[in-house]
């Protein structure tokens, strides 16, 4: 027997936003340890991981690892029906070949159930090597969203270059470039304000607009981003969820041939 | 030119 129960069946519905576009399906693996799930976007450029710890849930009971395949644009159908202020509780029998996801208003006036098929996915893990990052700059999730959505209206590609004078944005295309600088700031009283550098040395790496823009969709689940960069290794955005776990996306740079 | 490398590149099955 799986079942979980989530105090905010919104924060789900976000987590679900900022995973769809870059997912058809996926599968959600349950263990004692919380709902983990790992996938490859179709084109196999980018990688999302999601870690949802289980005493992030107000109730949580796994008793038989379970990994559950679902479509997202059902899922999404389903938590369309949930209210903002719902409580969502997720229960599946073990071996089961459904889900069911009960939506309860926070004073029990309503309360609605739907039931979805899972899906046979047939999904390989990827192991992710441990990589001491040459960059790690924590800046404000909006402000990250801003600067990905200004410079791909110029380019197809962004540049990351990062220093220990701060981190540079730039894109070009036919109509010309784009840079976009932020300095550290020293605002450290509001850390998720704030842009944090930690350099150990430079780094320049060049990414796909479509999918940076892709990753912003997870904006809504955190005030702060961090973007972790090494040479000739995927990039890593990495957005916290707040008491839940975290969204992590890996990027596959563009590389000279 | 650059081109755009697959994840599988560095990532590999576990």
């Amino acid at each position: 027997m799986f079942e979980a129960r989530l105090a905010s069946s919104a924060t789900f519905k976000k987590v679900l936003d900022a995973i769809k576009d870059l997912l058809n399906e996926a599968s959600f693996d349950c263990s004692d340890a919380g709902i983990q799930l790992q996938a490859m976007d179709n084109s196999h450029v980018s990688l999302v991981s999601l870690n949802l710890k289980s005493d992030g849930f107000e109730k949580y009971r796994c008793d038989r690892n379970l990994t559950m395949g679902m479509n997202l644009a059902s899922l999404s159908k389903v938590f369309r029906c949930s209210g903002s202020d719902d409580t969502v509780t997720i229960k599946a029998q073990d071996d089961a070949d459904t889900v069911t996801f009960m939506f309860e208003a926070k004073k029990q006036e309503k309360i609605s159930d739907y039931e979805m098929k899972l899906m046979n996915l047939d999904q390989e893990h990827l192991g992710i090597p441990e990589t001491e990052f040459s960059c790690i700059i924590k800046l404000p999730s909006g402000e990250f969203a801003r600067i990905v959505r200004d410079l791909s209206q110029f380019g197809e590609s962004i540049v990351i270059s990062c220093t220990k004078e701060g981190v540079k944005f730039s894109t070009q295309g036919d109509i010309g470039t784009g840079n976009v600088k932020l300095a550290q700031t020293n605002n450290f009283d509001k850390e998720d304000q704030s842009v944090i550098i930690d350099m150990q040395e430079p780094v320049s790496l060049t990414f796909s607009c479509e999918y940076l823009n892709s990753f912003t969709k997870a904006t809504p689940l955190s005030n702060q981003v961090t973007l972790s960069l090494c040479d000739n290794v995927p990039l890593v955005v990495e957005y916290q969820i707040p008491d839940l776990g975290h969204l992590k996306y890996y990027l596959a740079p563009k590389i000279e041939e | 030119k650059l081109s755009q490398k697959s994840i599988t590149s560095f990532f590999k099955p576990s």
